[in-house]
């Protein structure tokens, strides 16, 4: 596996905060988990009604969304297993060496 | 060889120095290799310069790529531009008339130790690789270490923070090396351009405050015909407009640097997607997506050629 399957289970979260308070119960849950923010890149660019893109480590996505759930605050799936997206990504390349 | 060169697939950081030296080597008349100094981990900083070479002076724009490690579509782009250029050189009289009038100093990757960590290691690395004293965290954003509105709003001053801006300005010997060669050529250096990835947007100054530049007309002009240029290649559409209004307020950007430093055409690529492969941009959308940025590049370069 590339990167020795590091990511297996990761995946890439949409979250959209609506309301002040939803930017805020973001923030706190950056504090508590440790999340890759994909977009925007910083915390503090974090604005209502703006997606949020961020990477959650497998053993923290499942905690992590019922967060959310519990806070109403809406989000989406966008990548459901990122180790699978990596062997995609490099696919060619690795049929390419064959070649 | 070039020909035989995949420009439709991901390539390591030592496949891309080989692929310059392999460029400069069979394109003598219009490719000139260089470095500008060493990275933190003593790799060696390389620029190409492309355009039909001249006693005479010419105007240059600048394009650098990787700045983040993670946005491989970036490296990516900068090869295309090189390979389409040459081998439209002969055909396309834009092209022409762009390598006849400018260099184009072509920065592949930028963050060299960054992008080669996230070949080896961690796939979405994003800052350099500099030893932070004190700290386990590594790495510096290197768009937030540049010397203007140095580590104020949109960037951190904690070293493992994505946006850390670092212990001073130009703290990374990469981007130092990038400003000493734009201070040395700043009056030949008209149009400063770097590629990011994942907003798809055209930005401009400022990114650090609200406010707007002074060249304003001009400058929202060449990024409008930009836009309008790369969305007539697949009908993607790309925002545009200054960075703190059109992205989100960041401070210490190298576009700014580049603006305030006098170099009048100043902007940042975000290039696709928005959100489905993210970082992960599939192989299959490299021709595409370089496609229209090319489209978009030169027709910010031709804009150079008109009076504003």
């Amino acid at each position: 596996y590339l990167y020795n399957n590091r990511y297996a289970g990761n995946q890439v979260i949409r979250v959209t905060p609506n309301k002040l308070n939803d930017t805020e119960t973001l923030k706190n849950l950056f504090d508590k988990f440790q999340v890759d923010l994909w977009h925007p890149n910083s915390p503090s660019s974090i604005r209502e009604g703006a997606a949020v893109d961020l990477h959650v480590p497998r053993n923290a996505s499942k905690i992590f969304r019922s967060h959310l759930h519990q806070a109403k605050i809406h989000y989406k799936v966008l990548i459901a297993n990122l180790q699978k997206e990596i062997e995609k990504q490099a696919g060619y390349r690795s049929s390419r060496k064959r070649r | 060889s070039d020909s035989s060169y995949d420009y439709e697939v991901y390539h390591s950081l030592e496949e891309i120095q080989s692929w310059m030296h392999e460029m400069n080597k069979t394109h003598p008349s219009f490719i000139r290799l260089f470095s500008i100094g060493q990275s933190f981990e003593r790799r060696p900083l390389y620029v190409l310069q492309l355009g039909k070479k001249s006693q005479h002076y010419k105007k240059a724009v600048w394009i650098d790529c990787g700045v983040h490690a993670r946005e491989w579509i970036g490296p990516a782009f900068c090869q295309w531009f090189v390979k389409e250029a040459l081998h439209s050189y002969n055909t396309d009289p834009v092209t022409r008339r762009l390598l006849n009038q400018f260099y184009f100093y072509i920065m592949p990757v930028l963050n060299v130790d960054g992008y080669h960590f996230s070949w080896t290691t961690d796939r979405f690395w994003r800052k350099t690789r500099s030893k932070i004293s004190r700290y386990q965290c590594r790495g510096v954003d290197a768009n937030r270490n540049w010397k203007v509105k140095w580590c104020e709003e949109g960037a951190s001053s904690h070293p493992c923070s994505e946006t850390y801006c670092g212990p001073f300005p130009e703290s990374e010997p990469e981007v130092k090396a990038v400003a000493n060669f734009l201070r040395k050529h700043k009056k030949r250096v008209k149009a400063y351009i770097s590629i990011h990835a994942y907003a798809q947007m055209l930005l401009y100054p400022y990114s650090y405050k609200y406010a707007t530049i002074p060249n304003f007309d001009c400058v929202e002009s060449a990024a409008h015909n930009a836009v309008l240029a790369l969305y007539s290649a697949y009908g993607v559409r790309y925002q545009y407009g200054p960075a703190s209004t059109t992205l989100y307020l960041s401070s210490g950007s190298s576009m700014d640097w580049a603006y305030r430093n006098g170099i009048p055409y100043a902007f940042a690529f975000e290039l696709r997607d928005t959100g489905y492969f993210g970082f992960l941009l599939p192989e299959f959308l490299i021709n595409p997506t370089c496609t229209e940025t090319m489209r978009a590049v030169k027709t910010l370069a031709l804009n150079l050629l008109k009076k504003c």
